[in-house]
């Protein structure tokens, strides 16, 4: 696309050159327009992720390489077609009853039915030093559950044959919002980057997802400018497996209500 | 070796028997998919294809293609179509017909349902294994996400998101009541 575009006589050490605003973190974005980025075809970007903070879904046109720099949380990807793996199923119904809103579900055993609180795809605990691969099209978050600042940074293969789109780098938001709009693309007018169910009419989402109109005129967003990155209030309790050396929190609870036993 | 590899290599398929249909749902219709793993020689060229045919009312469930580009022509019928950009624009809101063809871009999010009493088309797509991830739908990306990242991402209350992601069953293809007014498209 960019013709001699290797033609380097000189290289130099690179800064961000846009900077992403959220309620609980930053996006620094360099400028893959720079002749060594330009060059390798790639790009790079730097999140910086508050304690508490939560990077919500979204999905890139390009694989994408991250090394977490600093801190630690929680990752969660989301591959198409893969089962939710993860299921929070403590409680028993003997008599059978409805395990979601109006919906059957699996699990139904024999002449009994678990109640799933919740269900869904793999949740990671990351730290310092993970590196993380993630293909083109999956969706993936972050949540930091430390005390410090959780630092993740990323390159973009954009010269791969995964990439069928432009040498840009272009993020899909699922939720949330970039208020800025994609500033380090060239030759666009730039607007409020909204997520994707904002694009979509309110009655084909509720058709599709089943919901009432209202629920589907909030999936998109439009009074919010929390940007990508948004503080969670209270516990964040999704499903995970303890970290090594912790015991589940199901057992502890279980060994505080009956004593410590020998068998 | 020529002989035994190349030239006897297998290089047509046949998408338009609903026998061999990858999503059957007597009501609404069916999808096939040819990739390379039913035509190996696809690897070499890098490209799939997608046969679609629906009945009137039935809808697509909204998805994107996670590593290709699609061609969508369509053969028969009429529906309308709503996909959405990068940018969460909605970039086409409008109804296509016989004999014309809409190109839709990596990661695009594409809606299609029925407006006629069948609608049938052909997707190429520019990968030979080209993958879709759901917007709605028992394997959707809704579906996979924990309840807390929906309430705190859209704001909406825990009942609200089981809802959301629970309520649609299906996972390709459903009912719907009627088509949308035909907005101009928000670019």
């Amino acid at each position: 696309q960019f013709p001699n575009e290797c033609q380097l006589d000189q290289l130099n050490a690179l800064e961000p050159s846009h900077v992403l605003k959220s309620e609980a973190g930053r996006i620094e974005v360099w400028d893959h327009h720079a002749p060594q980025l330009r060059c390798s075809g790639v790009s790079f970007a730097r999140y910086i992720i508050e304690s508490k903070g939560l990077y919500l879904p979204s999905f890139f046109n390009t694989a994408k390489l991250s090394f977490v720099a600093k801190g630690r949380g929680l990752m969660g990807k989301v591959i198409p077609g893969c089962a939710e793996t993860f299921q929070d199923s403590s409680e028993f119904q003997p008599r059978g009853g409805e395990q979601f809103e109006g919906q059957g579900e699996e699990g139904q055993g024999q002449g009994e039915r678990q109640r799933f609180r919740d269900m869904h795809q793999k949740v990671e605990h990351i730290r310092s030093g993970d590196t993380i691969a993630t293909t083109p099209g999956v969706a993936q978050w972050f949540y930091n559950d430390g005390q410090q600042p959780l630092v993740i940074v990323s390159v973009f293969d954009l010269a791969s044959h995964q990439n069928q789109l432009d040498r840009n780098p272009r993020p899909f938001y699922l939720a949330g919002n970039n208020p800025q709009g994609q500033v380090w693309l060239q030759g666009r007018e730039q607007q409020p980057q909204k997520n994707i169910f904002n694009g979509f009419g309110p009655e084909v989402i509720a058709q599709a997802l089943k919901i009432d109109l209202k629920t589907a005129q909030q999936l998109q967003n439009q009074e919010d400018n929390r940007g990508n990155i948004v503080r969670v209030e209270g516990p964040f309790g999704v499903i995970r497996p303890p970290l090594r050396g912790q015991r589940p929190q199901e057992e502890e609870k279980e060994e505080g209500r009956h004593g410590r036993h020998g068998n | 070796g020529l002989e035994e590899t190349i030239c006897s290599a297998r290089s047509t398929d046949n998408l338009d028997d609903p026998s061999r249909a990858d999503v059957y749902k007597p009501q609404l219709g069916y999808i096939s998919t040819l990739n390379s793993y039913d035509l190996p020689i696809l690897r070499f060229i890098r490209l799939s294809a997608l046969r679609g045919s629906i009945r009137q009312n039935a809808m697509v469930l909204p998805q994107w293609n996670a590593n290709a580009n699609a061609i969508l022509y369509v053969t028969d019928g009429e529906a309308q179509i709503q996909i959405v950009n990068d940018n969460g624009n909605r970039v086409f809101d409008g109804q296509v017909t016989q004999g014309q063809l809409i190109a839709i871009p990596q990661g695009f999010s594409v809606v299609k349902r029925a407006t006629s009493n069948r609608f049938q088309w052909v997707e190429f797509k520019t990968n030979a294994n080209a993958q879709i991830n759901t917007l709605a739908g028992r394997t959707s990306v809704l579906r996979g996400l924990p309840l807390e990242v929906i309430t705190n991402g859209f704001q909406i209350s825990p009942k609200e998101a089981r809802r959301v992601k629970f309520n649609t069953l299906e996972t390709t293809l459903t009912h719907s009541s009627g088509p949308a007014s035909y907005e101009r498209p928000r670019v």
